[in-house]
Parts: structure tokens; C-alpha cells; sequence
């Protein structure tokens, strides 16, 4: 426990005792609205976490590189300069209004692959996310499924038949589409959105998947995940996703699909400020008109 | 005439008797000494790292925290920041010492961090912690 000399130098106060060292843990990850400490599998590199060739995946990366732009203004508040995102993750204007308005930020790591039991066996195509960790009491503003279309890999696993196709074609760009589905009840699929992707397109694509993450965190028993299918523009013909040069888990690290979601906190402002519920006072003790509607005071 | 104050040395006799007289019998050094534990802002910062979370903080390292400290006694300086309602409240407290309190020195002004960690999953959080963060302090 350090305190200030006055003259810009921390000193030594006291050292707290084991109890006391716990105690105050707690009570710091209770200030962060956190029951207990996280112990996630994934282990950080232990020095330098936020330089660019630090081996961590896609979905930590781009949040790292949100949290680096973010930047402190005059007012204290801090505010999104939207540059770096933007560059390394082809962010929109829409990605960067919802940073702005978001009060959480979660990026989510891909676990479609690891899932047992389930028939849709294109398991590239199959995306499914953990969300028993979003806070209660979260508004979601948007989500999206972050995926990386690698041009050089289009080219390696564009068959022979294909590239006979495409020298009859003569220029004419092949184009895909990608559209996502939500998982039903016995594998029935549930349109969620689409995109045209150019054969010359390179770099990160993102889908709205907002609705069925709204309708996932009311109803958790219906997490069944998210199916992509790829089809040639032309003739509707199903590809593989790979043959779109889409990145799937056992690609590079830092391309591989995440969804990430912008969460506004719900919490009346007194309650966002300490992470906790706060006692409320009887009523007859309140007689001041401005707590009459009910909010709870400071 | 604070600033006036803080510049004079304390050996100048001479200034500190005319002072004397010009504040009517105030010492302003008593008021300099009493500066010290005035109502300002400290110091203190969180340090995830020491605390060995960084297997699961991505980043900040730490945070200043920073805390308010000191008295909100009469007179209170601009430096203070004291709102009109801590004057008033001082000087009822002059009045009925026992019974009204003085103004209480807590934050005036406070900012947001942002914090970036794994949760039990391994999926990122990135969440931002609005008033964490003491900007400035004041007589209230």
C-alpha cells in the first residue's frame, strides 16, 4: 500500500498482510464489477502484451487495437481516433459510432470447432460463441461476425475445372456470396444476412449477427451457433469456404473469424460508477423532490 | 491575496508584520502551514501488475486512482475549488461548531478508464469504467 509524499514520490505505507492483500483484491474486482478473478486458458505473453507481433489471435488483437485508439480528451472523457482499427481491421463509420457509444466491448473466440455432437460437419462453416460472460444488464447495439478473405489461398485451392472456367469467362470477375445462418432447433437454418464478394476483395468482411445475439443472451438454451454457406454469383453452386479464401480456425492466428458486440450498459449512473447494487434508503427519509422519480441517490 | 502569500519567504520579519496588520491580526503563515493539509488532490495508483493479474488484464498496467485528502477549513482559497454551498457551510460550522459540520473534500471532477481483459473464456472485454478517475478536488 503506497501513499503520495506530496512531492511526487510514492512511499511504502505499510505492507499488507496476506488477509489484507485479499481483501483489497477483492475489493478491487468488486470496483470492476467482477464476482471473482478470471482465469482464462489462454495465457498472455508476459512482456510487452501490446506489441503488434505478439502472437495473440484475431479477436484479442482487435480489441487491443481499439483500446489503443483510444485517447484521452481535454474533458477527461476518453474518445475512439479511429485510424489504427481502421486500417488493420477495415472498420466503418458505423463500427466506430458504436465504440464510441458502447460502454463494453466483447470479442469473441470461435469455439464452432470444438463442438461435439453436431451434424452440420462443415465445421469451417460453423461458428459458435460463448456468451455466459456478458454482463447482466446489457443493452446490445451491435454485433458482427469479423471474417478475412485471403486472396492468396483463393488462388491455391481454385481447382483446375475452375480455372478453366474462369479462362472462358474471359475477365469476367467471380464473384461469391456468403451468407450466414442462425442454427435452429435440429440443424433448421435461419437466414440471417448476406454479402456479394468481389474475386478481387481482400481483408476483413463483417456480418450483422445482432439479432440472433439479442435473442441469445434472453434465451442461452438457444445457442446453437452460426452456419456460413458460400456460393459461386453466377451459378448459385455451393464452394467451400475455403475456395472463397475465407480464413478458418487452422489459418494464421490473426485472421481467423471472431464476432465481436457493443453493449450499453443499463445500469442507473450511481450503480455503473461502483459496479454494485447500491442500498436504497427508505422512502420516508427521502423528502427532497428531486428523488421522487425514483432514481436511486448519490 | 493567496498567491501573494506563497511567494513571501518565511525569515522576512518585516513583510510578515506588515502582513500581520494588513490581514487584521491573520498570520498568512499559519494559512501556508494550514495549505499543506488543505483540501487537494493525492495520489494513488492501482497497479494490476503488482497485484499479478496480468495473466488475465490485457492492459492498463494500472490506473492513477488518485484520492482526495485534506480540510476544508475557513478561508477557503480558490485553490480549493470550494462551491458556494461550502462557504455557507463553513460558515454555519463557524457558527454551531459542534453541531454543523465542516464542507467535506471529495472529487469535483472525474474521467473514465478503460480496461481490456479475458474473461473465464478466453473471449476479450473491453469495458469502460465511467468517474474512476479523480481529475480534481474540492470543498463540498
Amino acid at each position: 500500500f503506497y501513499y503520495d509524499n506530496g512531492v511526487d514520490q510514492t512511499v511504502v505505507h505499510k505492507h499488507l498482510n496476506k488477509r489484507e492483500k485479499k481483501e483489497m483484491q477483492s475489493e478491487i474486482l468488486h470496483l470492476l464489477g467482477l464476482e471473482h478473478r478470471p482465469r482464462p486458458v489462454l495465457m498472455l505473453p508476459s512482456k510487452k502484451k501490446l506489441e503488434v507481433d505478439d502472437g495473440l489471435s484475431s479477436a484479442p488483437r482487435f480489441l487491443i487495437d481499439v483500446y489503443q485508439s483510444l485517447t484521452e480528451e481535454d474533458s477527461g472523457e476518453l474518445k475512439l481516433t479511429p485510424d489504427l482499427i481502421e486500417r488493420e481491421f477495415n472498420v466503418s463509420d458505423s463500427d466506430v459510432h458504436s465504440m464510441d457509444e458502447a460502454d463494453i466491448i466483447m470479442s469473441f473466440v470461435n469455439r464452432g470447432q470444438h463442438l461435439h455432437g453436431i451434424r452440420h460437419h462443415h465445421s469451417f462453416g460453423r461458428f459458435w460463441f460463448d456468451l455466459s460472460e456478458v454482463p447482466a444488464q446489457t443493452t446490445v447495439i451491435s454485433a458482427e461476425l469479423r471474417l478475412y478473405i485471403n486472396l492468396t489461398m483463393v488462388q491455391e485451392n481454385m481447382n483446375t475445372t475452375e480455372k478453366a472456367d474462369e479462362e472462358e469467362t474471359e475477365g469476367k470477375s467471380q464473384n461469391f456470396s456468403i451468407t450466414v445462418y442462425e442454427i435452429g432447433l435440429e440443424d433448421s437454418l435461419i437466414y440471417i444476412d448476406s454479402m456479394e464478394i468481389d474475386s478481387h476483395q481482400e481483408g476483413w468482411v463483417a456480418v450483422n449477427v445482432s439479432v440472433p445475439l439479442q435473442k441469445w443472451l434472453v434465451n442461452p438454451e438457444e445457442n446453437f451457433g452460426l452456419q456460413l454457406v458460400c456460393r459461386l454469383s453466377t451459378s448459385g453452386k455451393q464452394i467451400s469456404a475455403r475456395e472463397v479464401g475465407l480464413v478458418g480456425s487452422h489459418g494464421n492466428d490473426k485472421l481467423q473469424p471472431f464476432m465481436v458486440a457493443f453493449f450499453r450498459s443499463s445500469m442507473p449512473s450511481t450503480q455503473k460508477q461502483l459496479g454494485q447494487q447500491l442500498p436504497v434508503p427508505p422512502k420516508e427519509l427521502i423528502d427532497d423532490e428531486d428523488f421522487e422519480n425514483d432514481e436511486v441517490p448519490k | 491575496r493567496s498567491s501573494r502569500i506563497r511567494r513571501q519567504t518565511p525569515n522576512n520579519n518585516k513583510k510578515r508584520s506588515k502582513d500581520n496588520e494588513e490581514f487584521g491580526g491573520w498570520n498568512p503563515y499559519a494559512d501556508a502551514r494550514l495549505s499543506r493539509r488543505s483540501c487537494q488532490k493525492k495520489n494513488l495508483y492501482v497497479s494490476f501488475r503488482d497485484l499479478g493479474w496480468q495473466d488475465w488484464i490485457i492492459a492498463p498496467d494500472g490506473y492513477a486512482a488518485s484520492y482526495c485528502n485534506g480540510e476544508c477549513s475557513f478561508p477557503l482559497n480558490a485553490h480549493m475549488n470550494a462551491s458556494n454551498h461550502a462557504i455557507v457551510q463553513t460558515l454555519v460550522h463557524l457558527m454551531n461548531p459542534y453541531r454543523v459540520p465542516k464542507p467535506c473534500c471529495a472529487p469535483i471532477k472525474l474521467s473514465s478508464i478503460s480496461v481490456l481483459y479475458f474473461d473465464d473464456n478466453s473471449n476479450v472485454i473491453l469495458k469502460k469504467y465511467r468517474n474512476m478517475v479523480v481529475k480534481s478536488c474540492g470543498c463540498h
